[in-house]
């Protein structure tokens, strides 16, 4: 298991910095507000109010024995920045930063930075797609404009076998898997006849998948 | 192509509103700050300064032609409920809603809104999964515990074959598809000879997905 320091404890960090403790790491949570680390104190490994601008306090929280520090400290940009200085000064490799602007991103981004995450933009385009697309109900990216996605089958696609289904897309979409019920079944057949609630993987690129989206509503 | 209207312009909002608008969608941006409105005035069909707690203001929107409205205002947990209560007046039948608190989301849930988003909490989770698994790129989840999961191939697993890879979990994890360059294998032999570089991906469920993490890192 891994240790990890959260710094900045609102909507963003507090749940990374349970989530974390919940999947079995050392967390400590930092803020400079009283009632938000009295909420954790009894979640997290260790909880500490303090005031990151300052470079001595972070110095005595032995930062370097961390795996990663998080800086999740959104309103004030001047205290996100000033404490990532610090920790740098203090030698911290493995610096998360929680951005809330193009400027911000740009300065942490000269300040060389491990991972800069943007939260509620990030959310903007996953919800974008939820509506443009609401048969895909999670998908991830493979680059070079390919997806694998996941879509329930709806009723009128029971009955149907995989080759119907995939038909004007042969050789660009792909079936990799179904799930029926609990059970997986990997690189089902093109036989294999499709019922209303099983769970369809497929993969390809955005036109193809695109050119099955009227047959899976 | 559909219609969204989105309420509320910070960042979620904005985001939501610029990505379905680029995605082809027809979008109707409402914000009561006149800078917001200016700013995102060529980028979408639509743009209105208006205070949504006003429902004669909703009213004139005609807002039931529209595939979903999203009410994405966060600070001010009041004017997102009397919104979405006059929304719901108006017939208004889809309706997504940002949620600040916990509180906010019992509410919303006894409004019986279509869906509830929470974005800061959603992206701490996934935060803290990028940090717990590091080799894990992106992953989908199937639900009973199982997952689907993209894997880029580290220099170290260079040579191996699938079956080796995959001997410990063998019937517990199944290789779906490998990517090289920009060239998809589906449904790859066991024989298939890693290269670094590759991305995998693999299916599973958990306990068997986490025995192969040491091997993938
Ligand atoms: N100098 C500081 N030292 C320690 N903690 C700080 C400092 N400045 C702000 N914080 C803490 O950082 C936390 C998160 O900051 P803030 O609430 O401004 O961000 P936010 O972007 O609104 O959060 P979220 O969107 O994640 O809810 C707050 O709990 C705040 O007390
Ligand atoms: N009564 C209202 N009518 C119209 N717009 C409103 C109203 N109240 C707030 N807004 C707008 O909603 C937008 C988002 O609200 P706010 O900035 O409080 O949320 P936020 O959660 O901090 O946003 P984000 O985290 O997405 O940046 C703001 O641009 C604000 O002007």
């Amino acid at each position: 298991m891994a240790q990890y320091a959260i710094i900045g404890l609102g909507r963003f960090g507090m749940t990374l910095a349970l989530q974390l403790a919940k999947m079995g790491n050392d967390v400590i949570g930092v803020d400079n507000e009283r009632k938000v680390i009295e909420r954790v104190a009894n979640s997290l490994s260790h909880a500490m109010i303090a005031d990151v601008t300052d470079e001595g306090v972070l110095k005595e929280l032995s930062l370097d024995y961390y795996d990663a520090v998080v800086v999740a400290i959104g309103e004030d940009m001047q205290a996100s920045l000033i404490c990532v200085v610090h920790l740098k000064n203090l030698g911290i490799k493995n610096i998360w930063v929680k951005a809330t602007t193009e400027e911000h991103h740009l300065i942490l981004k000269s300040l060389d930075v491990s991972r800069i995450i943007h939260p509620e933009e990030e959310m903007g385009i996953r919800t974008a797609r939820a509506l443009h697309y609401p048969m895909v109900r999670e998908y991830m990216t493979l680059g070079d404009r390919q997806y694998v996605v996941e879509i329930p089958a709806v009723e009128k696609l029971s009955g149907s076998s995989l080759a119907d289904l995939l038909s004007e897309v042969k050789n660009q979409v792909f079936c990799l898997l179904i799930k029926r019920r609990e059970k997986l079944y990997p690189s089902p057949h093109e036989q294999f006849v499709i019922e209303c609630g099983d769970v369809l993987i497929l993969a390809g690129d955005r036109p193809s998948l695109t050119k099955l989206v009227p047959r899976l509503m």
